[in-house]
Parts: C-alpha cells; structure tokens; sequence
C-alpha cells in the first residue's frame, strides 16, 4: 500500500 | 490533500492553461522554448504511465489527463501549427536539452526507491522536471524582451513546485512514514532553479518596470 500511496501526487 | 498540494496543483493547471491561452489566442509562442514544452511532455509521459492502472482519484486522474493534453498540444502547437510556427525562434531556442535526458535517466537507474520500470520512469520523470526549466530560462536571458504572458507563466510553474515544498513538509509531520528524500531534493533543485528569476520577476513588479533578466 506505501508505494501506490506514494504515487498520488501529480 | 492538503491545501499546499491543491494550491500547487491550480497553479501548475494555471501555468499550463496561460500558455495555451497565449498560444491560442494570440497564435505565437515568442519567447517560449520548445525544448522545455518536449521536456515537459516526456515528462508528464514518464510520469504517468499509471494512469490506467493505479485509479488514485477522480480528481488525480482528470488533471493527469490535462497535463499530458495540454503538454503535447503545446508542442504540436509550437512545432505544426502554420502560423504559430513561425513565431518560434528556433535560434536562440539552442539549448541542448537531450544532453538533460540521458544523466537523469542514468541517475534513475542509480537512485530510486525501487528497480522496477515503472519507478525508473517515475524518478526519471522527477529528475527530468527538476532541470526542464533550463532551456526556458537561457532563452529568457537572451530575448531581452519578455512578454508578460511568458513572464507570468515561468512564475507559476516555479510557484507550484514551491507550494509542492509546503506540501513535502506539511505531510511530513502529519503522516507517518511519509519520508521521500528523492522528490524532495528534486524538488528543491527545480525551485532554487527559478530563484533568480523569482528574485528579478518580483523587482520588475514592485518598480512596476518591464521583465529584464541580465544578459
């Protein structure tokens, strides 16, 4: 979950 | 999200919509680089490569969609457009700027969270934006006149990266483990970047004179 969490900056 | 990011987010969405305005409307792009509009868009490409498979939001995929839009019809634009072609000054516009993608590619490669593709691309895409400005800012310094609508639109995109900073630290201390040194260190070498700029931008504004970087 901590790496999709990661990406949700544009 | 926090207000940061959002603020960071309409701004960099205004900085984009300024330049398509200006475009569309006035159907030239003096004083606009190219090489930055390609680096932008490989970008957003390299970036974004999630967009159909990770759904974060409603609201992250929409502006992912506009970024890579708006990025590529710019460069379209500028390169195919019969008439806004023409105002491209492809000799000042002289910046190396595939001498800028190899070494962030490669630094990708060295440092990033994770070796899979799709991090590679997302670090590369950080590293890329970081320095993306650059042959934007060497053509500033040599067209001695900068039109507003260039000048306003340099200053969003450096004011976004600077309210992504607010973000960075606002995160920090309200989440858990939200630790990403890479984003943010790029992130810091792409607004110290637009410092002098910054610095100039505000002068011409508060002696109310014309935008002038020194040669």
């Amino acid at each position: 979950m901590e790496t999709f969490l990661y990406h949700d900056e544009l | 999200m926090n207000i940061f990011r959002l603020a960071g987010d309409m701004t960099h969405l205004a900085s984009v919509l300024v330049l398509l305005l200006k475009i569309h409307t006035i159907k030239s792009c003096a004083g606009i680089s190219l090489k930055t509009q390609e680096l932008y868009a490989l970008v957003f490409a390299t970036r974004y490569l999630d967009l159909f498979t990770d759904y974060i939001s409603l609201y992250n995929t929409l502006m992912k969609l506009i970024f890579l839009v708006s990025s590529f019809s710019i460069v379209w634009y500028i390169r195919h457009h019969k008439i806004v072609r023409r105002s491209y000054d492809k000799d000042q516009d002289t910046f190396r700027h595939y001498f800028l993608v190899l070494p962030c590619f490669l630094l990708a490669l060295v440092i990033n969270e994770k070796f899979t593709v799709k991090e590679i691309m997302w670090t590369f895409s950080l590293y890329l934006e970081a320095v993306a400005i650059l042959p934007q800012l060497v053509l500033l310094q040599r067209t001695r006149n900068i039109d507003n609508l260039t000048g306003q639109y340099v200053f969003l995109l450096g004011a976004y990266r600077s309210l992504y900073i607010l973000n960075w630290i606002y995160r920090y201390f309200t989440e858990p483990h939200y630790v990403h040194w890479i984003t943010w260190i790029s992130g810091l070498v792409q607004t110290l970047l637009y410092a002098d700029f910054f610095y100039y931008y505000f002068q011409s504004w508060k002696n109310n004179v014309k935008l002038e970087l020194p040669a």
